[in-house]
């Protein structure tokens, strides 16, 4: 049974122990605040007072045998680099932390901490991506110099198949999966709108106008085709 | 050309601003704070410290003309709904904001702000779909039942070739990029890992022990491989 615990109950930490609960797992929530602690307690598995920077605390609760611990605390650098240093010292295999600078994901990183989390940064990213075309609904980076992202169809693709349009050659991108919408009548008898995804379509697919296509390249070359697409 | 305007310069308007200004779009950047609209300047289109709860300096600045309006305030809600009343009273098209509660979120939502974005919370969900399993690194739903996500190649696929995994047929899945990470020095001669990402990898490709791969596919069949990886 996996089992985490939560250091920090602001917004990230209470997200995410609600959903590891959600999603079956065991959750020790920690604050050092008695009505962050109180406010989880009906549905964690256990909920501590206590400070993070107390390292007999920590090992008083047995924190070293979850499988990972979650370091919420964004705004106090101090308080976040302490707790990570005692974590590590104890021996937590896994430990991640929210972080609110670069500064303070590169103090943590070589500390060991496995992953840091920049919320803002991160989200913030996608909605300016998203801003930049209209004709873009998702975008997500999967490497430093990749992307998946969701588009219209280009006008200039309508009607064609993807062995016409060749786009791996052409615009150095490949469509993954085709976004089409089917006006249809449900069981009550209301229209709607039946979305279907043809993932890793065939040479032969067509494109149609209100279709969206998932593709996958190079940041600059999504970009590009985003570019001309407007 | 793009032209937005982003009100508040926290980690979050900053993230957007710069990111805009990347992409090749006009920004003006606010807020109240000299220091901030300082920090900016050098980067921005325009930048101009003004209280965005006074109506006049916004219409002073033509803010009606952008293309979209991001309200980059999460925590003080009044300032945050009070921008968004007088922006839809002065005719701004698109508004987004930032918001810290779900309450918040309602509030702008009814007054006619397009979209809301809550990233602690949507970070949060998604570091914790991540914990669940431990072979994953990323996860990102593509459409309501496909996913695109990231996970380290499962014990049973390494040195193995596309070819003979044929993954689509046993599996119903796809490969469609290799991670991998190349010790190597960098030009001060310290080791660094370099991340090399394989998109749309070749039959002949080999997995192996370190890498991760990319795979897309319906969410009961990604989730059905991670099981089996575990
Ligand atoms: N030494 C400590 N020990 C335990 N909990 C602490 C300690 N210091 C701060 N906290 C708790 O961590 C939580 C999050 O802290 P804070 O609000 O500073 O971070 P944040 O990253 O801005 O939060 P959010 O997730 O809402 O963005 C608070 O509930 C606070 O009580
Ligand atoms: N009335 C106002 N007019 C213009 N700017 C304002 C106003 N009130 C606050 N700001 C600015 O908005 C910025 C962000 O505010 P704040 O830090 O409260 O939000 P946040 O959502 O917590 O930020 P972050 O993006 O860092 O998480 C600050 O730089 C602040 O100076």
């Amino acid at each position: 049974m996996a089992q985490f615990a939560v250091i920090g109950l602001g917004r990230f930490g209470i997200t995410i122990a609600e959903t590891l609960v959600k999603k079956g797992a065991e959750v020790i929530a920690i604050d050092n605040d008695e009505k962050k602690v109180e406010e989880v307690r009906a549905f964690v598995t256990n909920s501590v007072c206590l400070d993070s920077t107390d390292e007999q605390a920590l090992r008083a609760i047995d924190i070293g045998n979850v499988d990972a611990v979650v370091i919420a605390i964004g705004e106090n650098i101090e308080v976040s680099v302490l707790t990570a240093a005692i974590l590590r010292k104890i021996g937590v295999g896994k430990i991640l932390a929210k972080v609110d600078s670069e500064l303070h994901a590169r103090i943590l990183t070589i500390m060991g901490v496995q992953r840091t989390i920049f919320p803002e940064q991160y989200v913030g990213r996608e909605i300016a991506n998203l801003l930049i075309s209209q004709h873009v609904f998702t975008y997500t980076e999967i490497s430093k110099e990749h992307s998946v992202v969701e588009i219209s169809v280009p006008s200039f693709f309508v009607e064609k198949s993807l062995k016409d349009l060749d786009v791996r050659n052409k615009y150095n991108i490949s469509i993954i999966a085709i976004k089409s919408t089917k006006p249809t009548v449900d069981e009550l008898g209301n229209n709607i709108l039946l979305e279907d995804t043809n993932v890793l379509p065939s040479a032969e697919d067509v494109l149609h106008q209100s279709d969206r296509i998932i593709i996958i390249g190079k940041n600059n070359d999504v970009d590009a085709l985003v570019k001309i697409a407007e």
